[in-house]
């Protein structure tokens, strides 16, 4: 798993 | 940001407020599931708890608290203002069979096993399958309003420009969220039989009835 925090997207 | 993200949100802020005008305007929630719009509540309620502690954009901060209006407004014209004509005896889907399961797949599958982190991957789940319950409302009674439908061809239009934000996220950023990207498959999937339907009769003039 990749991180995608944080968070940007709606 | 890209074109594909500016134009997924405005039309998931269309679809909202084309809701609630829907209902503000006819005075009647007839044939909208308040299972539904309390579930896009709690799904805003539990995905932007990161308004108090990560500054990302103004955009992003501003409509965070547009959608979360939108979604609590809806839910208290359903149940509040306008409840007598709230359609609740065809409103019957379990809501547990959605949440136990999704609760659990959150504290299994997340980036990071905090309370934040957990309850932002609850609201990705729960928005791939929060509008089952209408979905199942308009199966059961067979029909629905076209103006709903044109609600929900905007909620599907939403789900799949982020689908194409991603691809073009992807190969331009290298940004690759797994958790959102599944989920999000997933999704639009659920809109795929509605579209049709879509195509096929609204966009045609006539109602949308099932046989």
């Amino acid at each position: 798993f990749d991180s995608a925090t944080p968070h940007d997207e709606l | 940001m890209n074109v594909f993200r500016i134009l997924g949100d405005v039309s998931h802020l269309l679809a909202m407020i084309l809701l609630l005008l829907k209902i503000w305007r006819s005075k009647c929630c007839t044939g909208i599931s308040g299972k539904s719009q309390i579930l896009f509540a709690l799904v805003f309620t539990t995905r932007y708890l990161d308004l108090f502690t990560n500054f990302v954009s103004l955009y992003n901060t501003v409509m965070k608290v547009i959608f979360l209006l939108c979604a609590y407004l809806t839910v208290y014209m359903i149940y509040g203002k306008f409840r007598k004509t709230f359609d609740s005896e065809n409103d019957t889907f379990r809501l547990e069979f959605l949440l136990v399961p999704i609760t659990g797949l959150s504290f299994l599958e997340n980036y990071s096993f905090t309370p934040l982190e957990i309850l932002w991957t609850f609201s990705i789940y729960l928005e791939s399958v929060a509008i089952l319950p209408q979905l199942f409302m308009i199966s059961k009674t067979g029909e629905a309003e076209t103006i709903t439908t044109h609600y929900l061809f905007f909620l599907g239009l939403y789900r799949a420009l982020y689908l194409a934000n991603w691809i073009w996220r992807y190969h331009t950023e290298n940004f690759y969220d797994q958790i959102a990207v599944v989920s999000g498959v997933v999704q639009t999937i659920f809109y795929c039989d509605f579209f049709y339907l879509y195509v096929t009769k609204v966009l045609k003039g006539k109602k949308l009835s099932l046989p």
